[in-house]
């Protein structure tokens, strides 16, 4: 019956050192995420999370969760990261470090850079089926708008959105560049 | 929300009390405080675009039905994550490798008397082409379970650094003064070198993103000089069988619009 299905619900999964990661760049560093589809049970509870861990100066896009608030733990290392809300106000600039947390509401931009050699975080997120929107990189919005809709929307000349539209061949992680990673060596 | 804001015991028709002209148009909003409107828990506005008018992207914390009360023209609404489906079609390989292809995401015509649903999260953008002024009645729900803020709609912009139509309201609620950035878009708030790195782009088009050009005024919609190019497939007038042909020729090869676009034929490829 359906008493038997509930109670023998699966309720694990291990997303912190999974050989399978969801988003992986070995330059940048790695993501994996637990939703309904993975967790079963969480459907019913609304809820998903994400593992992260960055390499030094990489960076993950300026992105937005469409449908969930998120709040994120510093597990390990250092990051500094910035949210903007919708008014364009930076509502933080500053570092996460091991330990703390951060709140992202619904819709806020967020982007963050590891300052450490390893940062690695888990969000927590108030929907089972989460999705972010990214505003940078290969497949951001600004990717799938038209190119002169992205002209006119910023004002730019038509090669200027070009470039805006196909310079970053990444998708969320992003290596540090070449210059900061002698640096770190 | 508040106790009793159910128990109403009188019901008004109400105009819209908040007017922003931008370059391209005109954006009107009802209070959203407003008693009956918090009951229901939704928020109205109503959007003109003259002709060759852009409503410049944005995303909202609840989702959207929009009707279109008078005029046509094109709209699109970004799906994260999903493919970019409309492309250019392809010339002679020479000039291919030259030549940058642009693709985007489905673009769609709306005429007078469509609905258009807009899921919470998901950009909206929209394009008027004719001569006949847009109007389009837009509801936000703010009381759906897909929005996880509180009632007050939020706009967030890709673009521009233009007054927000709700966000008069929301300092009324909140008692808070006016922010000396408030009004710009969603990139404005990061540091450039942030997103220098994140775009790979240089200061300037960075600028441009932030809104910090000084020509930067043109409002939540702004005129675009000459008209907008859009891959689309050619409209469809019903009833006529040779021009439904026609289309459906050009349907398998959408082809850009525009006189520069007219011009090349896809190469067709046997191979596999």
């Amino acid at each position: 019956g359906l008493e038997e299905t509930v109670c023998t619900a699966k309720l694990r999964v291990n997303i912190g050192s999974s050989p399978s990661p969801d988003i992986y760049n070995p330059q940048a560093g790695r993501i994996n995420t637990v939703t309904s589809l993975d967790l079963p049970v969480l459907r019913w509870l609304k809820l998903s999370a994400e593992h992260g861990s960055l390499r030094k100066n990489a960076l993950i896009v300026p992105h937005y969760n469409r449908n969930a608030n998120s709040v994120i733990y510093a597990l390990k290392g250092r990051a500094r990261l910035q949210v903007v809300n919708c008014n364009g106000n930076t509502v933080f600039d500053g570092e996460l470090e091991a330990g703390r947390a951060l709140t992202v509401p619904q819709n806020y931009a967020v982007a963050a850079k590891s300052l450490s050699e390893r940062f690695t975080y888990v969000a927590f997120k108030t929907n089972d089926r989460d999705g972010i929107a990214r505003l940078a990189g290969t497949s951001s919005v600004i990717n799938d708008l038209p190119l002169d809709v992205v002209a006119a929307t910023f004002n730019l000349q038509r090669n200027e959105a070009r470039q805006l539209k196909s310079n970053n061949p990444f998708k969320l992680l992003v290596p540090p560049r070449e210059s900061e990673k002698r640096a770190s060596a | 929300s508040q106790q009793n804001e159910c128990q109403l015991e009188r019901l008004d028709a109400l105009e819209p009390d908040n007017r922003i002209e931008s370059e391209g148009g005109l954006i009107e909003t009802w209070n959203p405080n407003n008693r009956q409107f918090r009951c229901a828990g939704v928020a109205l506005s109503r959007v003109t675009l003259q002709r060759n008018a852009l409503r410049r992207p944005y995303y909202s914390n609840a989702p959207q039905e929009i009707y279109i009360q008078q005029g046509n023209g094109y709209f699109g609404v970004v799906f994260p994550g999903c493919p970019e489906t409309f492309e250019e079609p392809q010339e002679s390989e020479q000039r291919e490798r030259r030549r940058y292809r642009d693709s985007h995401q489905k673009v769609n015509r709306f005429r007078e008397g469509d609905i258009i649903a807009v899921p919470t999260g998901n950009v909206l953008w929209m394009y008027n082409d004719q001569d006949t002024p847009v109007i389009a009645i837009s509801l936000t729900d703010t009381g759906s379970s897909n929005n996880q803020l509180d009632q007050i709609p939020r706009r967030f912009y890709l673009a521009g650094n233009q007054e927000q139509e709700f966000l008069r309201y929301q300092r009324e609620q909140g008692g808070k003064q006016e922010q000396e950035n408030d009004g710009n878009n969603i990139f404005s708030g990061f540091k450039r070198d942030f997103l220098e790195d994140a775009l790979n782009v240089n200061r300037h088009i960075v600028d441009r993103l932030q809104g910090r050009n000084e020509d930067e005024e043109k409002g939540a919609i702004v005129k675009v000089k000459g008209g907008l190019s859009i891959i689309t497939p050619p409209e469809r007038q019903r009833g006529s069988r040779q021009e439904e042909d026609e289309d459906e020729k050009e349907e398998r090869q959408p082809s850009r619009r525009r006189d520069e676009s007219q011009k090349g034929e896809s190469r067709r490829h046997g191979d596999n």
